[in-house]
């Protein structure tokens, strides 16, 4: 029923194909996943791909059209999506509005919201894992980090979400954090839609903590209660917070609305954080301009 | 939970139940049969009227029922070892489950339980997060590391790949929340503390029987309720879901009750709830 | 059909596993939410 014509991407765990479903035409992509490689049976990415794509049904995530055996190898056939954003952001010769930042943004959110109301964390939001369909819907893609939200007592690794957008939480080493860690990602992204280049580059895991707090400011107790009990906090240098001026200076483009949404996003104290209800419904996806129509964006 | 896998892939009405099973039997009874006379022409020179009638008498293929009763034996099995690893509650029920609806595909004929039992527990941890190298996890149980690797694609294609269970466990919580909430200072706490507890262990047992198939968690959780303290759970029930309570609350309650525009009507659930208990009894 | 079919209301409850948790340093710095628990555990119980 399905055709590899042409390998794409080679991943640690998996080797992605471009194909046919013979039956309908329509173009997939497959990821077959080595099995070899992991001395403990299937590998953990694998088992979360499928675990979460399996019950994840929505317009902006990428969907599992079907999973088979193959010569000792499990393959995941999932819709094809031709690019991302992050070869949007690169490609200096696209030009983009502010109106077509809002239609990703409103799209990312929109999937994001959807794994969070099904208790699904994604923990690795990024712009090459947001895809981009043929008609320009943004899809939420590679859910090999995904867990389901935590039993309460239940302890996470801090290891998770590529640095330059792990939320502080993460940096400090927090093991209860929640889908705030989500929400943080996208306002990186956000940042990086609107700056064109990357808005928090650590160059290592120590670095990501300081760019974090040089450019948005180091928390204390008293807008973060209890981050100094985390045991990374002491050695931290302190930085005030930017005021609005700067904001404004930064992102110039940005309207008073996309500065607060962007805010709002990277609230440092996880539980002041906007969720993905407020993200959504905020005054920034209410005003001018309109989100662009994902088809009209070039 | 309508789009959950475990609604898409795993619910059924008793009659599809048992026509699953019939299948999964007759299928293997006929391929074990086919075995069985190729084994006997192939050697027809060898072996003499007593022996073939030997074989024909012992190499009797097991019947559905059977092969239910040796399933049941050794999901039993699963959560005794499970428990024994220390595994949390909801590990113990995904490997219960695992276990269980493999043998919904294949026939105890063609994979023996005890071959499977061991995969199933250590798929369940890595699928909850609960990751045990399969060193240590051979270690712990004692098991062959080839033989659990060996099952793990063969149990993962038998589950359809769904491998996100919801368990009547957060519902149970969800329950204890809402009862302080609509039967509000008309329980005792630490007895609803007590009742909790019980209620736990009675879903893990359960989880043995079909009605993992025939209801949804809530409506497991509520049978356990039901059973475990029926005055309770009915008035819960009939103030949530009926609200024409004889001391018909102020609008405060009528807000904590969440009636909204409910559709669930009392009846209809009581029903279902009771069937469930009694299933589960 | 979205009614929620209950109404989440931290005040009703006492639940001192989960209020436990809401004291503590860790969880807090980490961004645990006792209204995020109670929402998923009311969710699943009326799904």
């Amino acid at each position: 029923e399905y055709t590899k014509e042409r390998k794409v991407g080679e991943g640690t765990y998996a080797v992605v194909y471009l194909g046919t479903k013979q039956s309908s035409g329509r173009k997939i992509a497959v990821k077959e996943i080595k099995t070899s490689e992991f001395k403990d049976g299937l590998d953990m990415s694998a088992i979360r791909e499928v675990k979460y794509l399996q019950e994840i049904q929505h317009e902006n995530v990428i969907e599992l059209i079907d999973i088979f055996l193959a010569y000792d190898n499990l393959n995941l056939v999932l819709e094809f999506l031709p690019s991302d954003l992050e070869k949007v952001i690169k490609d200096r010769s696209i030009l983009f509005t502010p109106a077509d930042i809002k239609s990703w943004m409103l799209m990312t959110l929109r999937g994001v919201h959807h794994c969070h109301r099904n208790f699904i964390l994604h923990r690795d939001l990024k712009p090459n894992n947001l895809l981009l369909s043929p008609e320009g819907i943004i899809k939420v893609a590679d859910f090999g980090l995904a867990r389901t939200f935590p039993s309460a007592q239940e302890i996470l690794t801090s290891n998770v979400v590529t640095r330059w957008y792990r939320a502080p939480e993460l940096l400090f080493g927090a093991k209860h954090y929640t889908s705030a860690v989500d929400i943080w990602s996208a306002g990186v992204i956000f940042a990086e839609l609107m700056l064109r280049i990357p808005y928090l580059p650590g160059q290592n895991d120590v670095d990501q903590i300081e760019v974090t707090f040089r450019a948005l400011g180091t928390p204390t107790d008293a807008d973060w209660p209890d981050v100094s009990f985390f045991s990374a906090y002491n050695k931290l240098q302190i930085y005030p917070p930017p005021s609005r001026e700067e904001l404004r200076r930064r992102f110039i483009a940005a309207s008073e609305n996309a500065l607060s949404f962007l805010c709002g996003m990277l609230t440092m104290n996880p539980q002041k954080r906007w969720n993905a209800v407020e993200c959504l419904e905020s005054d920034y996806f209410k005003e001018a301009p309109a989100p662009s129509d994902p088809f009209s964006i070039k | 939970f309508r789009h959950s896998s475990q609604y898409r892939f795993w619910s059924f009405t008793p009659e599809q139940l048992e026509q699953r099973r019939i299948e999964v039997n007759a299928q293997a009874v006929q391929s074990i049969e086919q075995d069985l006379r190729n084994f006997i022409d192939a050697r027809s020179t060898e072996l003499n009227e007593e022996e073939i009638k030997t074989i024909e008498n012992r190499a009797v293929p097991v019947n559905m029922e059977e092969e239910l009763k040796l399933v049941n034996l050794y999901a039993k099995k699963v959560q005794t070892i499970a428990q024994r690893l220390n595994l949390p509650t909801e590990i113990v029920a995904t490997s219960i489950t695992f276990f269980r609806r493999f043998y919904l595909e294949n026939s105890v004929m063609k994979i023996e339980p005890k071959a499977i039992v061991l995969t199933t527990i250590f798929l369940a941890c890595k699928s909850e997060n609960y990751f045990i190298g399969i060193d240590s996890f051979c270690e712990k149980t004692r098991g062959d590391k080839e033989q659990v690797l060996k099952y793990e694609f063969p149990l993962l294609e038998s589950l359809k790949f769904s491998l996100l269970s919801h368990h009547p466990y957060r519902p149970l919580h969800g329950f204890f929340l809402d009862i302080q909430a609509v039967l509000h200072g008309k329980v005792d706490l630490s007895y609803m503390g007590h009742i909790y507890d019980r209620c736990k262990k009675r879903i893990t047992d359960a989880l043995l029987t079909d009605a993992v198939y025939f209801y949804s968690p809530p409506q497991i959780t509520l049978a356990v309720l039901m059973l475990e303290d029926e005055a309770l759970t009915t008035r819960y029930l009939e103030l949530k879901f009926h609200g024409n309570d004889t001391n018909q609350g102020n609008a405060e309650d009528e807000a904590s009750r969440g009636n909204g525009n409910v559709t669930i009507q009392l009846d209809k659930l009581m029903k279902i709830v009771t069937n469930c208990s009694k299933l589960i009894e | 059909d979205v009614s929620k079919r209950y109404n989440l209301d931290e005040s009703l409850y006492s639940d001192p596993f989960i209020k436990d948790l809401q004291e503590r340093k860790d969880f807090i710095a980490s961004g645990f939410r006792v209204d995020y628990v109670y929402s998923r555990m009311l969710t699943e119980a009326f799904m």
